[in-house]
């Protein structure tokens, strides 16, 4: 921040947004036509707002108090600085990833999965993207309805897409998440072989509950 | 069951396809197959009945047992790639759980790699891979965490006998937490304030043998233990250790960047985050950890609610599945996203990191900042966020998952530890802050 405020910003590809200028309003009218570019734009404006408000707050600090007093006083804001530059960071790996997809059957879902963790950010910090009416009612609107329907669009898929994963039963050592589904009747063999089941009867009921109950 | 097959059947994708994508290609998926296979096949490198049913003893005599005949079978891998295959060749045999050699191969062997100059090369390398030595990486203190600015161990250097002082001046600076420390290791690197000419020069990491190799008792001048029961990660020795006055040979302090002088001259490093890198390895083995945690959460809690039924949405209609309704999926498939978003994010930073130990050889440390300062930040934002995701599946499985048998309890205790090992979350932001402030 402090390098881009003085002009002397010599910055590698993952802190380039940082020189941009700042852009009025995010520019999508629906959420079916936002675009990859136009997310990364958005994701770099809140990521930008971030890092230049928490510089300001720490500046402002730093004067009034000391250098290290003033970075205690910012550290919230500088916290959600950080959180914002990785956000970005995540959202425009993920897009960039998906992009190169070539098959569409995968690129579809995949897509679907874009869309529902930019959206779900958004919605998860509104406020940071309403401020200053950088996305107006309409358009959080439209992210909500979003949302949705990439949940109805990703329904069918959602056991083939954990299945990508590859995990088999040896590695998952999970009853509730078995590949046959057959969880019931396993779960009652797991339990067979709890230490309380090696007896019918634990000492503990000569010892505590039976003279207890004759009292 | 008829339900997941149902499932299954809907999808509009070829599975193995979208595999090879997420892993980077078929060859990779085809590897994970044998090797899985090969895993099945060797009774040694299985566990005698399930862990959850073992007590603490059991579980570290099982672990100790599987790591010597996971590492005998270690040909059986490409060890060069220990983020593909090493990570899945250990996950399939310790499954989520540390053992007497995690830090040795992940910590230890790489900081002697990163931090050694060459004699310290030709002396150590052949010893630690060859399992000759079981070593750890001691930093933590009881009462500093992350912040290494403050630790209190130190190592005074005496020119007279040529020799370090290691010594612990409080009951706050002993080295608390280090995985395999407390029972299994007999060296370890230990991150101590370096003293010289009466000239406190930071903190720098040394070679310290802390047990005997034949007896395998603690040296004189050494006290090391077991730091108790914990939250997770049970199977391992978690310890403790404090130095009396302890001396090491000169030639034990890692001297790639800053060195010391026989008559005890520092010589400072080049640049102040050289030593950065094994940070950023372990960081970028963590997200794509963490990301996998998440992915076996959304796995397991997915293919439950596909199972489950439970109530009506159309009165009369019957039980549905669990999964059709919303609140489920607005619960699980954000988690879904996200495993994959952070899987992506892993693989993107360790292309990084591979990219800055090239330059870095070269002499050019002109992105060290920045990974660092991203591998940070990345490892802060995905502990916490896989955590949250994990305990979101856990919870949409209704009381099922609070069982062992989940493997929700397992996933979550070893995941979430990850918000407070290699770096406090809060911490790793503000060092984040501090580059994003200082650019």
């Amino acid at each position: 921040a402090e390098e881009v405020r003085g002009g002397k910003a010599r910055l590698a590809a993952i802190c380039e947004y940082l020189t941009k200028p700042n852009s009025l309003h995010s520019r999508f009218t629906s959420c079916s036509d936002y675009s990859d570019a136009d997310i990364i734009h958005d994701f770099e404006h809140i990521a930008r707002k971030q890092v230049f408000r928490a510089y300001d707050v720490l500046k402002r600090h730093r004067r009034e108090t000391s250098a290290e007093e003033g970075w205690n006083r910012a550290s919230i804001e500088l916290c959600k600085a950080s959180r914002a530059h990785v956000r970005l960071y995540l959202v425009r790996t993920f897009l960039e990833k998906v992009a190169t997809a070539k098959d569409a059957s995968i690129r579809a879902p995949l897509t679907d999965l874009t869309r529902l963790y930019a959206f779900d950010l958004i919605t998860t910090s509104l406020g940071e993207f309403l401020k200053d009416g950088f996305i107006s009612d309409a358009q959080s609107d439209e992210i909500r309805q979003g949302i949705y329907r990439c949940l109805q669009r990703l329904r069918p898929n959602a056991v083939s897409l954990v299945d990508s994963w590859d995990f088999d039963d040896f590695e998952l050592h999970s009853v509730l998440g078995r590949r046959d589904g057959n969880v019931y009747p396993a779960l009652l063999e797991w339990a067979q072989m709890s230490q309380l089941n090696k007896t019918e009867v634990l000492p503990t009921f000569e010892k505590y509950l039976g003279p207890m109950m004759k009292e | 069951n008829p339900d997941i097959t149902k499932e299954r059947l809907a999808g509009t994708f070829d599975i193995r396809q979208m595999g090879s994508f997420l892993y980077g290609g078929d060859e990779v998926l085809q590897r994970r197959t044998k090797i899985l296979e090969f895993v099945k096949s060797i009774p040694e490198l299985h566990d005698p009945f399930p862990v959850d049913f073992m007590t603490r003893e059991e579980r570290v005599e099982n672990v100790a047992r599987k790591v010597v005949a996971m590492t005998n079978y270690v040909d059986f891998i490409d060890t060069s790639d220990f983020f593909g295959e090493g990570m899945y060749f250990q996950r399939l045999i310790m499954r989520r759980d540390l053992h007497p050699l995690s830090l040795h191969f992940v910590m230890f062997l790489p900081t002697i790699q990163g931090q050694g100059e060459d004699d310290q090369l030709d002396e150590w390398l052949s010893l630690v891979a060859a399992r000759g030595i079981i070593g750890t990486y001691a930093q933590t203190e009881l009462g500093h965490g992350t912040n290494l600015k403050n630790l209190e161990t130190t190592a005074t250097y005496d020119p007279k006998t040529e020799e370090f002082v290691l010594h612990s001046p409080t009951i706050t600076s002993a080295k608390w937490w280090p995985g395999a420390l407390g029972k299994s290791s007999n060296y370890a690197v230990v991150v101590a304030q370096l003293y010289t000419q009466g000239v406190c020069r930071g903190p720098h990491p040394f070679i310290v043998q802390i047990r005997d190799l034949e007896t395998h008792k603690p040296l004189k001048g050494i006290r090391v233990g077991d730091i108790g029961p914990k939250f997770g990660f049970n199977s391992a020795d978690n310890g403790f250790l404090l130095f009396d006055n302890y001396r090491i040979p000169r030639q034990n302090m890692l001297m790639r960047y800053s060195k010391v002088e026989k008559n005890g001259t520092f010589i400072a490093p080049k640049h102040s985050k050289l030593s950065y890198g094994t940070m950023v390895f372990v960081r970028s083995i963590m997200v794509k950890d963490q990301a996998t945690f998440l992915a076996e959460a959304v796995c397991i809690a997915i293919r439950y609610s596909a199972i489950r039924r439970q109530g009506e949405i159309e009165p009369g209609a019957g039980e549905v599945q669990i999964l059709d309704y919303q609140t489920q999926q607005f619960r699980l498939f954000p988690q879904l996203a996200r495993a994959f978003a952070f899987m992506f994010a892993a693989y993107e930073i360790r292309d990084l990191h591979m990219k800055v130990s090239e330059q870095l050889t070269e002499g050019n440390v002109d992105l060290l900042p920045e990974i660092h300062a991203l591998s940070s930040g990345l490892k802060a934002v995905i502990t916490w966020e896989a955590a949250q995701g994990i305990e979101q599946c856990r919870l949409a499985c209704g009381g099922h998952g609070y069982s062992l048998a989940s493997a929700f309890p397992d996933i979550y205790t070893f995941a979430v530890a990850g918000c407070t090992y290699e770096g406090e979350n809060i911490v790793l932001l503000l060092q984040m802050a501090r580059f994003l402030m200082k650019a």
